[in-house]
């Protein structure tokens, strides 16, 4: 554990930034609506 | 190597649109009451392959009832969605569909509908009328007296209730009972069905043969009634309101 937990800490420090004005795809589920939800 | 799965299916993707749409096609095709459907939002899909060009999809659809009686030969496309103060209703749906060489079809449906909760109504709108139940007294009243009404004031096919649709009571400022029905024509003329109208039986299944009707009852401070219906088919519309009514 003490290992995998270095991993994912370093893999976070690693994690490239997002460019301005990036927009992140909207989630695949569920879709927009169309008139109004309830 | 391997080729890469395919990525998942948005909801918003055109193969998910195409596909709910076949969907909602079918489910208003095979209702045979209350008011046809239209899509709001699809909340999941999942594509399971069969093999080439063989797809099994489930959708997960939020419909809202639209103005469109079920019988009304409207297309879908030009039903207006109910609005959220008229008390919308809601259809939750699970659809099976298969995929065969980019051919939808339905294997299976099953709906679900529930009107919007009152509270959620008052809180936006406290003035506007609620769903009754279909089966309320001054709902049923309304509706035989905006028949009858609407019977002995017109020479043509005498019209039986098929089903009231949806109806709405309001208490304040005026007490006043809203009610849609469906109604079907008879092989009696309105003079017939004087002598004995439980003999008058409903005419083969037609479009033409069905219309829908809108009632308004004022109960108090004063008392009127007035009836809209609109016959469907091949007979021109028909927009009846009697005389000395609002």
């Amino acid at each position: 554990p003490v290992a995998k937990r270095a991993v994912a800490e370093a893999a976070q420090h690693n994690k490239v930034p997002h460019p301005v004005g990036f927009v992140p795809p909207p989630p695949p589920c569920p879709g927009k609506v169309r008139h109004f939800k309830i | 190597v391997p080729a890469a799965p395919p990525a998942p299916l948005g909801c918003d993707d055109p193969e998910s649109e195409a596909a709910a749409e076949v969907a909602v096609g079918y489910i208003n095709s095979h209702s045979h009451y209350g008011y046809k459907f239209a899509l709001n939002r699809i909340e999941n899909i999942r594509v399971i392959p069969q093999g080439l060009n063989n797809d099994v999809i489930f959708l997960e659809l939020d419909l809202l009832e639209t103005t469109c009686h079920i019988l009304s030969p409207t297309p879908l496309e030009n039903c207006t969605v109910r609005t959220f103060t008229d008390h919308a209703v809601e259809g939750d749906c699970d659809v099976k569909l298969q995929k065969v060489d980019g051919k939808f079809s339905v294997l299976a449906s099953k709906c679900h509908s529930h009107a919007d909760s009152s509270e959620d109504i008052i809180q936006l709108c406290p003035d506007c009328p609620l769903l009754a139940n279909l089966n309320n007294t001054e709902v049923v009243t309304a509706v035989t007296a905006a028949l009858s009404d609407y019977n002995s004031k017109t020479p043509d096919a005498y019209l039986k209730l098929l089903e009231i649709g949806r109806a709405k009571i309001q208490h304040h400022p005026a007490h006043i009972v809203f009610a849609e029905f469906a109604v079907a024509a008879t092989n009696c003329s309105a003079q017939e069905a004087k002598d004995n109208a439980e003999a008058c039986q409903l005419l083969p299944d037609d479009q033409s043969n069905f219309g829908f009707c809108k009632a308004t009852q004022v109960i108090s401070p004063s008392q009127e009634l007035e009836v809209n219906c609109q016959l469907y088919g091949h007979q021109p519309g028909v927009t009846y309101s009697p005389p000395g009514t609002s």
